[in-house]
């Protein structure tokens, strides 16, 4: 990994008495090709290593014998700290029903997370309320439906004439009526750069104001990932993310840029295809997997 | 008169950014950028715009000037297999390039081989309907070679002559599925005798490096003939398929740029160029 690369670097700065600037170099290279590798945003690459050439120069460890460990070391409290230090729970309301809202990109996991959710809500003796607001994708009504029936759990429908805003009114009300205490809004993925869909996104939150719209990441997003959450989160708003497709092999450094932009916290991380594969994020382990 | 151009590192360090923001490969965009370093010294450009012509050759170096063709079979069916990681756009594109082929005169036949996500049959059933095509559906369920295997039958009897064979979105890193995968590909090599004639992998363009993992282990299980790359209507440029067609040699043959049914075109090398340096 990083560590036997920086291994390699650093061997030549070991016999000298001062360092140049060239002699950290290479070390920072090793760290910048890794985080790039990782899917890192090529612009936080820059920063971050910049931060950690300061730290490691601070802390005077680049001629220490342990350097390429002590240097990861550094990068890894750093990467801890961008991702967001602890893990975060989940708040309810005092007024129910709860309402969280998914967003995100086409195909990145929104309708089987929000049927994990529902899993995990009701081991959690919340009664959820799945909503069918996808009124465009050929049967996701069907797969909400479905989804719903495998974790056992109501799913509100309208079929697919009625608008998406009308549709989560009308579930928020129907929760309200049959005590429901958490709404679980599936809407359609969408561009970001799609302005009619974005502001459909923005008037079914107006419409309905849910405590919590969650942004919904693949982790195998490359640098592009700045862009859809910069405009997600300018369009929308969102209150958190949740990372998909982490039980594959793609390092997953695009969740520093949505962390970036979006200045909010990873709520959950999907870790499969079915309903019980919702975990709490933990940055000391996603540190772990973008440095590889 | 072409210093500013050889050694103008600001040049170079623009184009490694364009390159690397569209998720090409460090090792790949290093090496172009050497190879058009080689070029400046023997041409000797005088100007930016002539440095960049240089560039878009190295380019079509790597992905050819000319779109890489289906293949079709010389004994009808015709069969297309497509496979790829979760929710890139196989279904989607299965409908929209069964489109394509009929206004080409073919009679596609849709295979819901994905038995295992919620809704993917009924997903591809109606985009049969939009199609008019007829699509072959097992239960919910059901093992995905056994539909395969169905549908090479119904194909020779009811005269279609291009199957197209929707699978389930897997990771490469789940050996099961992949064995899943490898075994729906020995049934259609047992029933036509030969490998599936188009292995396509489904990418979605947002895509970052995982993209090189994805083409490198599915080409294991299945031999892939050529990458769809999707959802190039967004920002994201699917530049790994850069570094994919350098490392494996496999080219793109088709783009998604939409979810509508006419959102699918071949894939332009030279135009895929162009709005890469834009
Ligand atoms: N391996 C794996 N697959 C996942 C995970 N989350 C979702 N998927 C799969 O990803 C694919 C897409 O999931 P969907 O829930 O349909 O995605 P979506 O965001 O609702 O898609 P659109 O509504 O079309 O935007 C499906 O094959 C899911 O089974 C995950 O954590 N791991
Ligand atoms: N914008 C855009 N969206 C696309 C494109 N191709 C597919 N999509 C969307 O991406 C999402 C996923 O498409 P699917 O066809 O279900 O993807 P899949 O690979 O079959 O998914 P799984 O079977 O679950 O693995 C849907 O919302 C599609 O409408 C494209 O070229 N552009
Ligand atoms: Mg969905
Ligand atoms: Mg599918």
């Amino acid at each position: 990994g990083l560590s036997a690369k920086l291994q390699n670097a650093f061997a030549k700065l070991r016999g000298k008495v001062t360092l140049k600037e060239e002699d950290v170099d290479a070390a920072m290279r090793e760290i910048r090709l890794a985080l790039l590798e990782a899917d890192v945003n090529f612009k936080v690459v820059r920063e971050f290593v910049a931060q950690v050439r300061e730290k490691a120069i601070g802390a005077d460890v680049l001629k220490n014998l342990n350097a390429p460990q002590m240097v990861v070391k550094i990068v890894h409290e750093e990467l801890v700290k961008l991702l967001g230090g602890e893990p975060v729970k989940m708040k309810f309301s005092s007024h129910p029903p709860t309402i969280i809202m998914m967003v995100g990109l086409q195909g990145t996991g929104k309708t089987t997370t929000c049927g994990k959710l529902a899993t995990w809500l009701k081991s959690e003796r919340k009664k959820p309320l799945l909503v069918a607001t996808d009124v465009y994708r050929p049967a996701a009504v069907d797969q909400l439906k479905r989804v719903g029936e495998q974790a056992n759990v109501p799913v509100f429908e309208m079929g697919t004439n009625v608008s998406p805003v009308e549709i989560a009114k009308q579930a928020v009300n129907h929760a309200r009526q049959r005590g429901l205490d958490v709404v679980i809004i599936d809407t359609a993925g969408r561009l970001h750069i799609d302005e009619q869909m974005m502001r459909e996104a923005a008037a079914i939150k107006a419409a309905v104001q849910p405590h919590e719209t969650l942004l919904v990441v693949d982790a195998m997003t490359g640098q592009d990932a700045v862009n859809a959450a910069t405009e997600f989160h300018n369009a929308v708003g969102v209150d958190g993310i949740i990372l998909t497709k982490l039980d594959g092999d793609a390092r997953g450094g695009a969740i520093l840029s949505v962390r970036q932009v979006t200045g909010k916290p990873v709520k959950f991380v999907g870790i499969g295809e079915k309903l019980d594969a919702l975990e709490p994020f933990y940055p000391d382990r996603m540190a772990g997997r973008i440095l590889g | 008169v072409f210093t500013t151009v050889t050694l103008d590192e600001d040049f170079i360090a623009e184009l490694e950014e364009t390159l690397v923001l569209s998720d090409v490969a460090m090792a790949t965009t290093e090496k172009l950028i050497e190879s058009l370093r080689q070029q400046v010294k023997k041409e000797r450009p005088e100007t930016i715009e002539q440095a960049k012509a240089l560039f878009k050759r190295e380019m079509a170096r790597v992905l050819g000037t000319e779109p890489a063709p289906l293949q079709f079979s010389p004994q009808p069916p015709t069969v297309w297999l497509i496979l790829g990681v979760n929710g890139t756009g196989k279904t989607t594109s299965i409908g929209k390039l069964a489109n394509l082929m009929k206004q080409q005169g073919y009679r596609p036949l849709l295979v819901a081989a994905d038995t295992f996500r919620a809704a993917a049959i009924e997903q591809l059933q109606i985009w049969g309907q939009r199609v008019d095509a007829p699509v072959i559906a097992h239960r919910p369920g059901a093992d995905p070679a056994a539909v395969v295997f169905d549908a090479v039958r119904a194909a020779r009897s009811r005269g279609h002559d291009l199957v197209l064979v929707d699978t389930a979105g897997r990771l490469h890193t789940k050996h099961n599925l992949m064995a899943e995968l490898e075994k729906v590909s020995r049934v259609v090599e047992r029933e036509t005798g030969r490998q599936p004639d188009e292995s396509l992998l489904v990418l979605d363009a947002t895509t970052g490096q995982n993209g090189l993992a994805q083409a490198s282990a599915f080409t294991q299980s299945v031999p892939l003939t050529g990458i769809i790359l999707t959802k190039l209507d967004g920002t994201a440029k699917g530049g790994i398929v850069i570094t994919i067609a350098d490392q494996l040699h496999l080219p793109v043959k088709l783009v998604g740029t939409g979810e509508k049914i006419g959102d699918l075109a071949v894939f332009d090398p030279q135009e895929y160029v162009e709005a890469l340096m834009e």
